[in-house]
C-alpha cells in the first residue's frame, strides 16, 4: 500500500 | 526532500566513489564481490527505467544517471580492466541463493540487496579497511533512508510499504557489519577480521 504522495526516492 | 534523504543519497554516492577510487588507484579489485556490483547494475537498470517514462526532478534524473553510469563503470573495471586481479573463487556466493528469496519477495517487494562483500567477510574472514568504509557508507545510506521514511510519514503523511519493507530488510543485513565496523575498524586494527 502506498499513500500520501509521490515515491520519488532514488 | 529532507535532510535524511539528501544525506542518504550523498552517502550512497560517497560509497560508490570510494569503491571506484579504491579499484582505480590500487588497480586491483581484490576483496570486492564482482557479482554484487553486477547485481547493483541490474537493480539500477530495472528500477530506473522510469527515467524514460516519468520526469520527477532534475535532482532525481541526474542522480539516477550518475548511479547507473558509476555502477556500469565499476563492473567494467572489475570484469574488464582489472580482470586479472579479480579473485572469483572467493566471490563464491551463489547468486541464486539471493535471487530466489528476492524473487519470492518480489511479489510483495520491489527489491532487496546486500553487497556481498558482507558475505565475503564471513567467508574470507576479513576485508580490507577501504572496503569496510565502502560498506559503512552504503549501510549509512540505508539507515538514513529509514529516517527519511519516518520524516515523510510524520511530516508529509507519505508512506510506501514496498520501499519501506525492502529498505528495512536491507538495513537489517548491515547490523552485524556495523557492530564489527565500530568495534574493529574504528577502535581496533583498522582492518576488519572476524574473531
Amino acid at each position: 500500500c502506498s499513500f500520501g504522495g509521490q515515491k520519488d526516492e532514488l | 526532500m529532507n535532510i535524511f534523504r539528501l544525506s542518504g543519497d550523498l552517502c550512497h554516492l560517497v560509497a560508490i566513489i570510494i569503491l571506484f577510487l579504491k579499484i582505480w588507484k590500487s588497480k586491483s579489485c581484490a576483496g570486492i564481490s564482482g557479482k554484487s556490483q553486477v547485481l547493483f547494475a541490474v537493480v539500477f537498470t530495472t528500477r530506473y527505467l522510469d527515467l524514460f517514462t516519468s520526469f520527477i526532478s532534475i535532482y532525481n534524473t541526474v542522480m539516477k544517471v550518475v548511479y547507473l553510469a558509476s555502477a556500469y563503470a565499476t563492473v567494467s573495471l572489475i570484469y574488464l580492466r582489472f580482470r586479472s586481479t579479480f579473485d572469483s573463487e572467493s566471490d563464491s556466493f551463489r547468486v541464486e541463493f539471493l535471487l530466489v528469496p528476492v524473487a519470492g519477495l518480489s511479489f510483495l517487494e520491489n527489491y532487496a540487496f546486500t553487497p556481498l562483500e558482507l558475505f565475503m567477510i564471513t567467508k574470507t574472514g576479513e576485508a580490507a579497511s577501504i572496503t569496510t568504509h565502502y560498506l559503512f557508507f552504503l549501510g549509512l545510506y540505508r539507515a538514513l533512508y529509514l529516517g527519511n521514511w519516518l520524516w515523510r510519514y510524520h511530516v508529509e503523511e507519505f508512506f510506501d510499504q514496498i520501499a519501506v519493507v525492502s529498505g528495512v530488510v536491507q538495513t537489517i543485513f548491515y547490523c552485524d557489519f556495523f557492530y564489527l565496523y565500530f568495534t574493529r575498524v574504528i577502535r581496533g586494527s583498522g582492518k576488519m577480521s572476524l574473531p
